[in-house]
């Protein structure tokens, strides 16, 4: 469903090569919930990011089922992302004029669905999220975990076919993670194709698959573990 | 040292009060390592904020050694944070013009110490963490997990005697963040007073006191777990 083949990341800093991926091939089939772990700094947002076509690589290829995204312009990398893709960034990138539901709201602006449905949908994942009382709050007026969670319903309110998630629960206590981890579970369960980037072990337990990177390459989990 | 009480901060939101601290009493004894858990949304930024003279409480005095911080107008707050306080931010709040070294060097501007002396420091944290290669990028350029380290080099350059550290290991890997676990519980051994917000449980081994909160209010660890 998502092949990647040889795919390339580098940046030019001064003199200096950075390689922020390092020729990665990766086939992610679909339905499957993949968890990539990895040191700080080894590439696991760079190849999200490539994934979700947010940037374009140095070089290598990215099909998502028919769809080649290096032969797709801006506009067109812009509807797969609104039709195919929810994005959970690392950083929240929440707009910070806007409040909670106007936030959530805002991928809502394209599709089809009745304004209530879409309603319906958003304040269905807020209280799964518990954060019914939120709707007004704008990012500045919210802790870090309630940002990350109106970032993660965001991501959710559009149904999409396809998960990216940067590190969703860094910024959570254990029972509120485990919460959405669960939910990204029964997303899972319903058929969806999952993404997640994590430092937290406990997500492996609902991974059908496990990858490691080190330094821009996916390595073997015994070359992982003696790192 | 640090002596809290009936610290109260209330947001008033619309028509509805948001109660981020609901009267804390807290003592933190001078040389202590004091670990603060609790949910996301429970008030432990808030609590850290205030600590940090980088906010006011709605009522209640936080004491810090001989200075009242109430009573202390803006100038005498920023001289506090400058010379007391080594603050490690939630979301980092790095300098977006300003690559790793200028970041860094910032709050030594005003100190007296050389110039040279200052950079080795700043030198030897940023290899303590890693980050040696990384002195010329801009935030922008780095990790997630890449930034919060230059934040945390950030809060310790000028050796300060009080640290606060929030979610400092948010988003780490395990080892990178024990290596930063270590950094604070050694300069603790060295006689700093260390306050750490943390979803981590395995901070817990450093503290010499563990605190938990709720809602706004300090409770007890037997309240907390079932909670
Ligand atoms: N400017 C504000 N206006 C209104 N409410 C606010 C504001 N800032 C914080 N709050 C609220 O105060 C409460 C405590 O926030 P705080 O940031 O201290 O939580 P926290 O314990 O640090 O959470 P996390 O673990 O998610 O970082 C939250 O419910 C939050 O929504
Ligand atoms: N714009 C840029 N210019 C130069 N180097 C960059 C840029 N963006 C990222 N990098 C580098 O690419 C490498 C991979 O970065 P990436 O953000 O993918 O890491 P990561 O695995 O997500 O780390 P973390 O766990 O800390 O979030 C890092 O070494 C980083 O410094
Ligand atoms: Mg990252
Ligand atoms: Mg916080």
């Amino acid at each position: 469903y998502i092949r990647i083949r040889g795919l390339r990341k580098v940046y030019q800093m001064g003199h200096t090569k950075v390689h922020a991926l390092d020729g990665v091939d990766l086939d992610i089939p679909r339905g499957s919930f993949t968890v990539l772990m990895g040191p700080s700094g080894s590439g696991k947002s760079t190849l999200l990011y490539l994934l979700g076509g947010l940037d374009r690589p140095t070089s290598g290829k990215i099909q998502v089922g028919e769809q080649d995204l290096n032969s797709m312009d801006e506009n067109a990398l812009a509807v797969y992302r609104r039709r195919t893709l929810g994005f959970i960034f690392q950083q929240f990138n929440l707009v910070s004029s806007m409040n909670t539901l106007e936030n959530i709201s805002f991928p809502m602006r394209f599709n089809g669905s009745s304004s209530k449905a879409r309603h319906q949908r958003a304040a269905r994942l807020l209280e799964q999220l518990g954060m019914e009382k939120y709707t007004r709050h704008r990012p500045t007026e919210m802790s870090g975990g309630q940002q990350q969670r109106v970032a993660i319903a965001r991501a959710l309110v559009n149904d999409p076919p396809v998960i990216l998630a940067d590190e969703p629960t860094g910024n959570l206590d254990t029972a509120t993670g485990f919460t959405v981890m669960q939910m990204l579970s029964d997303l899972h369960k319903e058929g969806r194709t999952v993404v997640v980037v994590t430092h937290d072990p406990r997500m492996a337990r609902f991974a059908t698959r496990m990858i490691y990177i080190l330094d821009g390459r996916l390595v073997s989990k015994e070359d992982y573990d003696q790192a």
